[in-house]
């Protein structure tokens, strides 16, 4: 574990955090693409089936089981509870175009052809592109949220400081896994679009509300 | 090779 790690899966625990604050307190999910969020609830579920086969150490075994009870309380709240408030409408993003290509990237390429290693690698694969449907809606509504947008930035901060992790391991440690690394970068370069928009909305007009050009 | 794939990241 180095600090750039804690840092990202913090930056992890607290995206996911302010989204479930969000629907609660707010008693809503407009804004929040579901298609997202259920592509992540796949990614958890078949990266950490080693969570009882394989224990690495209590603070991994930990942090898997807190982001696969988010992930589905997170679907629960919007698919279920707040259900009349899931914006159906601009959740259009077609998944099948997300799940089939990394299905069969991850049976071409995969560090070792088995069950759990194909399901870890597809997780990597799907993550990277999970995010889309999300960025998706937000640029289909023209705008998102103060507070979805803070939700956003920690996502995308996570899998950047996750980078920085991969650089500081290759060269403390000669360690690197090229899937993650490449996978990694396709899902940070993904949000720089947002992130430039996040990071200089200060210096823009209406700061409030922060709008994406389509 | 069956490399024992341990990923110790979440």
């Amino acid at each position: 574990m180095n600090v750039f790690r804690l840092a990202g899966d913090i930056s992890h625990l607290l995206a996911i955090i302010i989204l479930l604050l969000k629907i609660w307190t707010s008693r809503s999910c407009a804004g929040i693409s579901g298609k997202s969020q259920v592509m992540f609830a796949i990614t958890y579920t078949a990266r950490y089936l080693d969570l009882f086969t394989n224990f690495i150490s209590l603070y991994n075994s930990t942090m898997k089981i807190i982001f696969l009870g988010a992930a589905y309380a997170t679907l629960y709240l919007i698919y279920v509870r707040f259900k009349a408030t899931y914006d159906h409408n601009h959740d259009t993003f077609r998944v099948e175009f997300l799940l089939i290509p990394t299905v069969i990237l991850s049976v071409l390429i995969n560090h070792d052809f088995s069950p759990l290693e194909i399901l870890w690698t597809f997780s990597i694969y799907l993550e990277s592109v999970a995010i889309l449907p999300q960025l998706f809606m937000v640029s289909k509504t023209g705008e998102a949220e103060s507070i979805t947008s803070h939700y956003l930035f920690a996502l995308g901060s996570y899998r950047a400081l996750y980078i920085i992790n991969w650089v500081y391991r290759y060269y403390a440690e000669g360690f690197y896994d090229l899937i993650a690394i490449v996978a990694g970068v396709v899902q940070t370069v993904l949000y720089c679009d947002f992130f430039y928009l996040y990071i200089t909305k200060g210096s823009r007009a209406n700061a409030t509300e922060m709008s994406i050009e389509a | 090779c069956h490399r024992l794939t341990q990923h110790d990241e979440l």
